[in-house]
């Protein structure tokens, strides 16, 4: 799996995402 | 020990299952579920053996060398006995759900030490879509009303009870299953009636993503996830899946998901063995299952085949690494993983369960 397939990885995708949700 | 000839199988690999020992319950000819469980007596924590037919589940111990003994049978009510819901790292308590179609009512069946006998109590009723037990004495729940989805959190108390409750927000779809993240323990996906992968966090109870599944994959179940290198691979079935020439016969298939954008790909797809795929229903053009149920634990996915037959796959080398033939008395109906080992447990249409040793 490639950045080309999937889009820009974060390896902090989880927190990123935890930041952004609504509580 | 019996060693299994095994049908000769597609692909490199190929692993035995070696029969360690049987249990048939004499009373009983309707299992319909199996699984294990931590069981601590006289200061012995051992791997038990639960079986569970839809009036009654039993606790087996094991004796040496490869018997077991019934420690207790919990009698049930009239609600009958669908699903034991494993509780991976719980010890004496066991954990069943009750229902017609879908799931009633969530029991836990234990020992109380206070009054030196064992017990049950109910935990949760309603119209339960999906529940799983997770690690640190913990179940999660799908529960539908007409107006409103409810996806909770239960902690399991020492005496049978719940000890706290948390409500994580549900998505506008129905959850039809859920699925640990190994790897990121505050993570928890579940997969949904419209075919989506969810993403929550088990602390805050948020709603982080809801990633499509896409057409290719319908009616996906997920088993586990792995999060790794920045993604989120999820384990998928596809109980009712088409077969596909372009695919072969998926019974499981791995899914890439990069929870940052929500895009997807699939980069492994465990086929059925050849000469195992779905009955041949005269005039039906489609929709003929593939296979009936199955497991996954780690990196190994088990399932109970349309033909009869159990198979293994090795999910990291994507292809079935083993197969118990449907053979005589009678064709396979359950199998499962152990809770801790490398057992298959492999149940009979008549109620007797095998112990294979992977």
């Amino acid at each position: 799996c490639s950045e080309s397939d999937l889009g820009p990885i974060s390896l902090n995708w989880f927190e990123e995402l935890s930041a952004e949700a609504p509580p | 020990a019996e060693q299994l000839s095994l049908a000769p199988l597609d692909g490199p690999a190929q692993e035995s299952l070696q029969l360690v020992s049987e249990l048939k319950d004499l009373s009983s000819s309707c299992a319909v579920d199996v699984s294990t469980v931590w069981w601590e007596a006289a200061g012995s924590r051992e791997l038990c053996v639960v079986t569970a037919c839809e009036s009654s589940v039993t606790l087996w111990k094991p004796l040496v060398p490869d018997r077991w003994e019934k420690v207790q049978i919990w009698q049930l009510g009239e609600i009958p006995v669908i699903q034991i819901v494993p509780l991976p790292d719980a010890c004496n308590v066991v954990c069943i759900a009750l229902g017609d179609l879908e799931i009633a009512e969530i029991r836990l069946l234990l020992y109380s030490s206070e009054h030196d006998s064992f017990k049950q109590s109910l935990l949760k009723t309603g119209t339960i879509k999906a529940v799983l037990g997770l690690k640190e004495r913990r179940l999660v729940s799908s529960c539908r009303t007409v107006q409103e989805q409810q996806v909770e959190i239960t902690s399991l108390s020492e005496t049978g009870g719940s000890k706290d409750r948390q409500t994580l927000l549900p998505p506008e779809e129905t959850v039809l299953a859920f699925a640990e993240v190994e790897g990121m323990g505050e993570a928890l996906v579940g997969t949904t009636a419209a075919n989506s992968v969810v993403v929550w966090n088990l602390k805050t109870g948020q709603l982080l993503r809801k990633m499509p599944v896409g057409y290719s994959y319908p009616a996906s179940i997920c088993h586990r996830a792995y999060a790794d290198s920045g993604l989120l691979f999820v384990v998928l079935s596809h109980p009712h899946a088409k077969e596909s020439e372009a695919r072969g016969n998926p019974a499981f298939c791995v899914i890439a998901f990069n929870p940052r954008t929500a895009r997807s790909r699939g980069v492994m797809f465990s086929s059925l063995p050849h000469g195992h795929a779905g009955r041949q229903v005269p005039g039906a053009s489609g929709c003929v299952p593939l296979y009936l149920e199955g497991d996954v634990r780690d990196t190994l996915a088990t399932a109970v085949l349309t033909s009869g037959a159990i198979a293994v796959w090795d999910l990291l080398l994507g292809h079935c690494t083993a197969l118990l033939p449907p053979g005589s008395p009678g064709t396979w109906a359950l199998a499962r993983w152990a809770t801790a080992g490398a057992w298959l447990l492999a149940g009979r249409r008549d109620g007797t369960v095998c112990l294979y040793q992977y």
